[in-house]
């Protein structure tokens, strides 16, 4: 039973995917010499419905700027290409011997090569997307990683008036991302880590202002530098836990809810 | 088994199309 990490691709794939084992059930008990029928007119469907896939799917390779996905999307597209061709041939087949056993095998082959085909390439995109997030994480890094430039209230409201959109926009594809996932141990180490993040940033923008007050009066500047940079470390650790987190599609049986 | 085919087959070229719709939606 294949399982499925974000909620999208669950939907997609796994009615077809029980089909497709039903079927491979069937198939084996029919091993004792059902006629088939013809099914030239559904194989003709899915071939339409293949080739409008391969040229979207090239059309999206050629404009894409992403490389990994570039890379990933050419093998998956091949592999529903060459089934939707076993398809075909078994459709053939059929037509002249409606008892061929080739000919069940090469619609099994086709169609669980179909269902690996779109799969891979639904993987492919998701991680593409999961790319995106972690770009704007990294962003959100960057802007922490200056922080200690930050000396003067000017600074603080230019540095605030940056940080702010890029951890909103943070905050919102995380949020978005966790309600996706399948797996409840990772959706709720997302929420558990943005939960921090949320609360720390009041705490940083706080001990900023408290180390150039510090800074001004020249007193107490080494307890306030310690308590920012710790602020900052701790989000920083929170938002690197999220990367991680965002990149696992792997199960871990015992940990599924 | 003829249902089952048909069925299958079906269900492959939905699959097919909404893989499609994702794409292009993600690539929009």
């Amino acid at each position: 039973m294949p399982v499925f990490h974000t909620k999208t691709i669950e939907s997609i794939l796994e009615p077809v995917a029980q089909q497709v084992s039903k079927l491979v059930i069937l198939h084996e008990e029919a091993e004792d010499g059902n006629a088939m029928p013809d099914l030239s007119r559904p194989i003709q469907v899915v071939k339409l419905a293949v080739d409008n896939l391969v040229k979207v799917g090239y059309e999206t390779i050629n404009s894409s700027d992403d490389q990994i996905l570039k890379q990933d999307m050419p093998p998956a597209l091949r592999r529903v290409e060459e089934s939707s061709i076993l398809l075909l041939q078994a459709s053939d087949m059929l037509r002249s011997d409606p008892y061929s056993a080739p000919a069940r095998k090469k619609l099994i082959e086709g169609s669980r090569g179909i269902l690996q085909g779109t799969s891979a390439l639904l993987l492919a995109f998701d991680e593409s997307e999961v790319r995106k997030i972690i770009r704007v994480c990294k962003n959100v890094l960057e802007y922490l990683a200056i922080t200690e430039v930050v000396d003067r209230m000017e600074d603080l409201v230019t540095y605030v008036k940056n940080l702010s959109p890029v951890l909103t926009r943070m905050t919102k594809e995380v949020d978005a991302r966790e309600k996706e996932l399948t797996h409840q141990v990772h959706r709720e180490m997302l929420v558990r880590s943005l939960e921090q993040v949320k609360n720390l940033t009041p705490v940083l923008i706080s001990g900023i202002k408290i180390f150039i007050t510090a800074k001004q009066s020249n007193q107490g500047i080494p307890d306030a530098q310690t308590n920012r940079d710790y602020v900052v470390h701790k989000m920083s650790d929170e938002i690197h836990e999220i990367i991680r987190v965002l990149q696992l599609t792997t199960y871990d049986e015992e940990e599924w809810d | 088994l003829r249902v089952g085919w048909e069925q299958l087959l079906t269900a492959i070229a939905r699959n097919i199309n909404e893989v499609e719709n994702q794409i292009l939606t993600r690539d929009s």
